[in-house]
């Protein structure tokens, strides 16, 4: 199993929304 | 560009040191009737409400070493859970380790006796990021580990039955609480533990971690501010026997699929919907954990969470990588086969070995063809350069492709990750097989 780790996750809002079933990438979060 | 494989992106060297002097923070200005906010600051970083209980932060070999440990444990788990999916709930083989959380199912306690199964393999909560939430009422603030890859929040409580870990925190003193209740061994939330056991009438949780980190106590209620939102009857663990790479925290908040999360307690509230954001190391600014609808940024893409292999993780389908703008030929069964887990708690990206290899090659000759010649690897990164005298590099960009499209253009703070400035390595690894 891949992981995505917190270093490549870095200034991106990284969003979770268990009713749709998605996770989503935001550049320039913070 | 895009099609040569000479897309850059400008880095400044400094950025991938950490800050030294963290901003004043800020007031939490989204917080609604259906959305809170809570600040995220890494835990050793000097915005770190711990900061000072250091006395110095992990080295770079303790912080790669525990985050093997951490990729080792979500790999039994998967593997695990991957083993019950197929042959229809098996029993969890016992491991090799001594069970120091010792807690019998159906019975009591906090003995030494060893019983557990090692192989149940959480990942390891020791991460990098750290909230501050509040806890009882009145509300008393603990700084806690945030967690994706495991679900069940606990903190530290008094009495400390059998052991607590130094924490900044005051530890959590449920008699000073006037919402306080345990748990009832026949409540239906104590059958939602994956390792629950029963003393007096009380229902007791354990959670051991992949490395033999553990944390024992009561299941309990108590009402959970987050930001300014107070949730009644929050189901957490108050732990009377806890030990293990917790830092100075008092626990840790569980953000995973599985029942006992914060995730799935709070879904009647936020409708399972939160988003946060990891700050650069060198920045002097915090990053955010937001719950509710509103916690999508507008432009984020999105790819679908795959909820088949299993509880807890995020499971996405990562189907590509693009280096320089080229994209690799990968097959995407490398990819498919094991699948990916995003984590908050894992430091580096983790890839199936023939992924990784591709991605190592590619970087490896867009270097080369700026100027840059390798140097010696370290711990699990074998991709590293001297930035010595360099204040600003051009390197490869590197972009994350998912299942419907959505693409992950990693920012400059997250491709390189500086052991110093005369080590600097791609913050890549392999899981060593592309079948794991």
């Amino acid at each position: 199993t891949g992981i995505l780790g917190n270093t490549q996750q870095k200034t991106y809002g990284v969003v979770y929304d268990l009713g749709k079933k998605t996770v989503g990438f935001a550049p320039g979060a913070c | 560009a895009g099609s040569s494989g000479d897309e850059t992106v400008l880095l400044n060297v400094q950025s991938l040191l950490p800050g030294r002097s963290c901003a004043a923070p800020q007031e939490n200005k989204r917080s609604g009737a259906t959305s809170a906010r809570m600040q995220v600051v890494h835990q050793h970083g000097p915005c770190s409400p711990l900061a000072d209980a250091h006395g110095k932060p992990p080295s770079h070999a303790e912080i790669l070493a525990a985050d093997q440990n951490r990729v080792e444990s979500i790999q039994r788990r998967v593997a695990a859970t991957a083993g019950k999916l197929k042959k229809r709930a098996a029993p969890v083989q016992p491991g090799p380790k001594k069970n120091p959380a010792g807690i019998h199912p159906g019975h009591s306690s906090f003995s030494s006796a060893p019983l557990l199964p090692v192989s149940s393999g959480r990942a390891l909560g020791t991460g990098n990021y750290v909230v501050t939430l509040g806890l009882g009422t009145p509300a008393s603030k603990y700084t806690v580990v945030f967690d994706t890859g495991s679900d069940t929040t606990w903190v530290q409580c008094r009495p400390c039955v059998v052991k607590c870990y130094k924490q900044k925190d005051p530890l959590f003193d449920p008699a000073r609480s006037s919402t306080y209740a345990n748990v009832s061994c026949s409540d239906s939330a104590c059958d939602d533990l994956d390792e629950s056991g029963c003393t007096g009438g009380h229902c007791l949780y354990a959670v051991q971690y992949g490395d033999g980190s553990y944390t024992v106590g009561f299941f309990a209620r108590d009402t959970l501010t987050i930001a300014h939102d107070a949730i009644k009857g929050f189901q957490f663990g108050c732990g009377e026997k806890n030990d293990g790479l917790f830092g100075m925290t008092a626990g840790l908040l569980g953000l995973g699929r599985g029942k006992t999360s914060l995730t799935v307690q709070a879904q009647y509230r936020y409708g399972g919907a939160f988003a946060y954001c990891f700050p650069a190391l060198s920045t002097d600014t915090t990053g955010y954990l937001d719950f509710g609808p509103g916690a999508s940024p507008a432009n984020a893409r999105v790819t679908p969470m795959l909820t088949d292999n299993g509880p807890t993780f995020y499971f996405v389908g990562l189907t590509g990588i693009r280096v320089g703008g080229k994209q690799l030929s990968i097959p995407e069964t490398v990819f498919s086969t094991g699948g990916t887990i995003v984590d908050s708690g894992t430091v580096i990206t983790r890839l199936p070995e023939t992924a990784y290899s591709a991605l190592s090659s590619a970087f490896t000759a867009g270097m080369a063809a700026r100027g840059f010649k390798k140097v010696a690897g370290y711990s699990i990164l074998e991709t590293c350069y001297d930035f010595t005298g360099i204040s600003e590099a051009a390197v490869p960009t590197v972009s994350l492709v998912f299942k419907g499209g959505a693409c992950l253009d990693v920012d400059e703070s997250g491709i390189l990750y500086a052991i110093s400035q005369a080590q600097v390595c791609l913050a890549f690894a392999s899981i060593g097989d592309d079948e794991s």
